[in-house]
């Protein structure tokens, strides 16, 4: 099942969250 | 661990204190520095100067045409009922007083529709506004108009209440505008003090007499300039992430507080990171605008000449309400950014200024707000600021080090993180 415009989204989100992460 | 890092550095390591430091040498040598004076040009050398000894890169001033007004000797004395010396702070752009000032009966108002009810009485007499401080945004237009309103109706002169919700019978400056179809009258800002016990002798049917004296000076505009610094990108250096403030102050105090800890924490941010030896991806860009009180003059020329690149702004930023006890940012963007944002924010926990306002653009940034560019403005603890805001108050005494040390980690980590990180932010 290809991915939503939403699930797109929070996975690319997810994906920044876990960048910002990375300098704390 | 770099937001650590750059906490720890700021606040508690070799540079604690060091934009405190530099912003006190800087208000010290050179004074206040309004648009147009020698001592803004003065300024704009010194720190053109010591922007190159930092080693930042591409320091650089871009040549703008600003305002030239200048203040002259003023003041403003009490005939009738009594003999009383009123402190008056004239406003930019007014017109001077002829050499022998003008004498008349005041009209006490407490707004503009009071003054419109009033027309009639207002015709050669000096119109007093004594409006209430409800907020800055709100109360700031009687001194931006009251010179035109008070000369719609025939008035020879206007003296306004300060902006301000605190006084110690301080007058408060700022620039106001006149309209070319109106009657131009000379303007100043009076304390809360006199407004208010003039619109006690009024109120009791007292009649009052002012002569007020001003010998303002305008001249033609003259060339100032934005200073510029960078820290330039690694992988994306057209790319820029703008921290800012401006360089320019009203000619009263120091301009310590309006708006040297802002230029001087957004110096100390490019500072923090090259101390650390970070490069982020895309450039960082200090800018320390000019002419922002005459209505951010500097930052509009700025922007006519730069926003054909505007597609390579990522976010600009801007401190331009005090550098006090930081609490976060105000940001104006799009959800998808301040998703972002409020993760970014995360990163200053361990000094509790995680909050993420609305409304980020500030009087220089506002134009690229505008098109879309995300916009942050630092938000601090202004309980006390406009109680020195445009007065011989607003000096370094005001200002703390370890609060600036707390306000140049939060626009660091957050100016560093967004210039680092892989994607722009989303418009």
């Amino acid at each position: 099942k290809p991915l939503s415009q939403d699930d797109c989204y929070q996975h690319a989100f997810e994906e920044i969250k876990r960048e910002i992460a990375g300098y704390s | 661990n770099i937001a650590k890092a750059i906490i720890n550095l700021a606040v508690y390591g070799n540079a604690q204190n060091r934009s405190y430091e530099r912003l006190a040498r800087f208000v010290d040598t050179v004074g206040p520095r309004l648009s147009g004076s020698k001592n803004l040009e003065m300024a704009i050398k010194y720190m053109f100067s010591v922007l190159q000894e930092d080693g930042l890169e591409n320091v650089q001033l871009e040549p703008v045409k600003v305002p030239h007004w200048e203040r002259g000797e003023e003041s403003a004395m009490m005939l009738a009922p009594r003999n009383h010396s009123i402190a008056i702070l004239g406003l930019g752009s007014s017109i001077a007083t002829p050499p022998e000032g003008i004498t008349a009966e005041v009209l006490v108002v407490t707004s503009f529709d009071e003054l419109h009810k009033k027309a009639q009485d207002a015709k050669g007499k000096i119109v007093v506004y004594n409006q209430p401080f409800v907020n800055y945004e709100e109360t700031v237009k009687y001194r931006l108009q009251g010179a035109v309103e008070a000369g719609k109706v025939g008035a020879v002169a206007s003296l306004i209440r300060s902006i301000t919700s605190f006084s110690i019978n301080s007058p408060h400056t700022g620039w106001q505008q006149y309209q070319s179809n109106v009657p131009k009258i000379p303007t100043a800002c009076i304390s809360v003090e006199d407004a208010e016990m003039m619109a006690r002798m009024s109120s009791r049917g007292t009649r009052i007499v002012v002569t007020l004296k001003m010998g303002a000076r305008t001249y033609p505009d003259t060339v100032s300039f934005n200073t510029v610094a960078e820290i330039v990108g690694s992988k994306y250096p057209e790319q820029v992430v703008l921290v800012s403030g401006h360089l320019d102050s009203w000619d009263v105090g120091q301009g310590a507080m309006d708006d040297g800890g802002g230029a001087f924490i957004s110096w100390e941010a490019l500072s923090l990171i090259k101390d650390l030896g970070l490069r982020p991806k895309r450039t960082l860009r200090l800018v320390l605008w000019t002419a922002e009180e005459p209505g951010g003059v500097g930052a509009e020329q700025y922007y006519q000449l730069h926003k054909g690149k505007i597609s390579n702004f990522d976010i600009v930023m801007e401190s331009d309400s005090g550098t006090f006890m930081p609490m976060g940012l105000a940001f104006t963007g799009s959800d998808k950014a301040r998703a972002i944002l409020t993760e970014i924010m995360q990163l200053l926990q361990p000094i509790n200024a995680t909050n993420l306002y609305e409304n980020g653009g500030e009087t220089d940034t506002v134009y690229w707000v505008r098109d879309g560019i995300p916009g942050a403005s630092l938000r601090d603890d202004i309980s006390k600021y406009f109680w020195f805001h445009h007065t011989q108050g607003d000096t370094m005494t005001v200002q703390d080090p370890s609060q600036m040390n707390l306000c140049a980690a939060v626009w660091t980590v957050v100016s560093y993180v967004i210039a680092d990180m892989e994607e722009m932010l989303p418009r």
